[in-house]
């Protein structure tokens, strides 16, 4: 029922007394920094025409606006020194473990989604959220297959005067390893581990959505609904998001390089390899 | 090469739209899976063969260590470290700049020793693995914890190992070790065969 905090010596997160992620805490500064889940329902087209489509593999179609998984988030909390964890459910189908190490200075949000409910018979897909205080005017960036940072406007194209009839779908991009915004002072950028669709649907948060399950087909391939099951039930997703938050000042590194180099790290990482060693000692190993 | 090529094979196939946006019919993307997962599967021994070469114990022939991979540490699994009281964990870095990881090995529970080439003991934590994992009815892992410690000054293009020791704390931990798995009734045989169609998958 009390505020939670985790952290290290470069930054701190709180939770408040719902279980919520709430604040983030940089050389002594707190500003806003809220996750949560929400989920859209798949639209039920009658695949006639291009605007009636159903919601499926090959579109993001959902019927009306976000819908929220929960009010109260369970929490246990890990403290050590190596690392400092606290593991939060949300529903029986969604939990995330929040996670700190000792010696990094971004946030690791390890999330697992399944199986997506669907006895009401309405296919659902599932969205990370984040919400902080920064003014971004409706201006977030996607990169490009993890290189170039594309400038993202809300309800707006480049090139044409565009009347976005799906307000939520419309402002969706491809975010294959990073979706930041910023204001002149503060800057959250999120590094996903897959390709993901994104957007930042209010000023100041981001959103990515992690899995999803369809019940009808969209009549734009294969005649069947994107509901993958294991062993008879629908399919269970794990994996994560890094968040990188802090003051938008002309450091160096700048925030915008630590990124960089946190995304290679993430997406090109180390190669594990295991070998029992039965009766050897460690001195003949050495 | 043989191994080498059926990967080239699954990565042609995966060049198709389908593979990359998950727009094919359910039984193309379980064959996806298949293809891949068997492929790479397969080039565990060109790895092994190359860590081999490079790693310095090949002078002595009893030790070319197996190198084995665990493909599921994604869901807190991994056979080689649930079950062994001393093994090593080697980290092949791929990048062009030194690295560092905070590594995650699943493990029954104890404590556990680490141990880098210089005899240094690295710190460690032992953290639970959340409920919501465990509670996963096809993972098939006596796994309750991990084992978490910071592996840093990792070469560039290059590997570092270590020595993890489980820690047998006190007599009583000795006299109280952990059953070896009884050979499953026949209420468990379910779970056996449950286990053994879940490695086919």
């Amino acid at each position: 029922s009390q505020e939670v905090t985790i952290g290290n010596k470069y930054l701190n997160v709180s939770f408040d007394s719902n279980g919520f992620l709430s604040t983030i805490t940089i050389d002594g500064v707190t500003n806003r920094l809220r996750q949560t889940f929400v989920y859209y329902e798949g639209a039920l087209g009658n695949n006639e025409e291009f605007r009636n489509r159903s919601s499926g593999a090959y579109i993001f179609r959902p019927n009306g606006t976000e819908k929220t998984v929960t009010e109260n988030v369970q929490l246990k909390v890990v403290k050590g020194g190596t690392v400092q964890e606290v593991h939060q459910v949300f529903s029986e189908w969604i939990s995330q473990v929040v996670r700190v190490y000792a010696d990094e200075s971004h946030v690791e949000f390890e999330w697992m989604v399944g199986p997506i409910p669907v006895e009401d018979g309405v296919g659902k897909e599932i969205v990370s959220r984040f919400y902080t205080a920064a003014q971004s005017s409706g201006v977030f960036w996607t990169d490009a297959n993890g290189r170039e940072m594309m400038r993202r406007v809300r309800n707006h194209r480049d090139t044409w005067n565009v009347d976005l009839e799906e307000k939520i779908s419309g402002n969706y991009y491809p975010v294959t390893a990073k979706i930041a915004l910023e204001d002149e002072n503060l800057r959250l950028a999120v590094l996903n581990d897959r390709a993901q669709g994104g957007s930042s649907l209010e000023d100041g948060s981001l959103e990515l959505m992690v899995h999803r399950r369809l019940l009808h087909d969209d009549a734009f391939g294969v005649e069947e609904a994107l509901n993958e099951k294991a062993f008879g039930q629908g399919l269970v997703a794990r994996g994560k998001h890094w968040v990188v938050f802090g003051a938008k000042k002309p450091t160096s590194p700048t925030p915008e390089a630590r990124e960089r180099f946190l995304q290679n790290r993430v997406l090109l990482p180390n190669w594990l390899f295991f070998s029992d060693v039965g009766e050897v000692k460690y001195e003949d190993w050495q | 090469e043989p191994h080498l090529n059926m990967l080239r094979e699954a990565m042609g196939v995966m060049q198709h739209h389908d593979a990359i946006t998950g727009t094919e019919k359910q039984h193309v993307a379980n064959d996806y899976a298949r293809m891949l997962n068997r492929a790479v599967r397969a080039c565990g021994a060109n790895t092994k063969a190359a860590l081999n070469q490079i790693h310095p114990t090949t002078d002595i022939p009893q030790y070319t260590f197996a190198f084995e991979s665990c493909h599921l540490l994604n869901v807190s699994k991994c056979e080689l470290t649930e079950t062994k009281d001393s093994f090593t964990v080697t980290l092949y870095n791929p990048l062009a700049h030194a690295g560092h990881e905070y590594v995650r090995l699943p493990v029954t529970g104890g404590r556990y020793i680490v141990r880098d080439y210089r005899n240094v003991e690295v710190s460690s934590q032992i953290v639970p693995i959340p409920q919501s994992v465990l509670n996963l009815s096809y993972r098939f892992s006596n796994a309750t914890s991990e084992l978490v410690f910071l592996a840093n000054e990792l070469p560039p293009l290059g590997f570092k190992s270590y020595f993890v020791t489980r820690a047998i704390d006190s007599l009583d931990d000795f006299l109280h070790e952990a059953p070896a798995p009884a050979s499953p009734p026949a209420a468990d045989q379910t779970l056996a065969k449950q286990q053994e169609t879940a490695q086919w998958h």
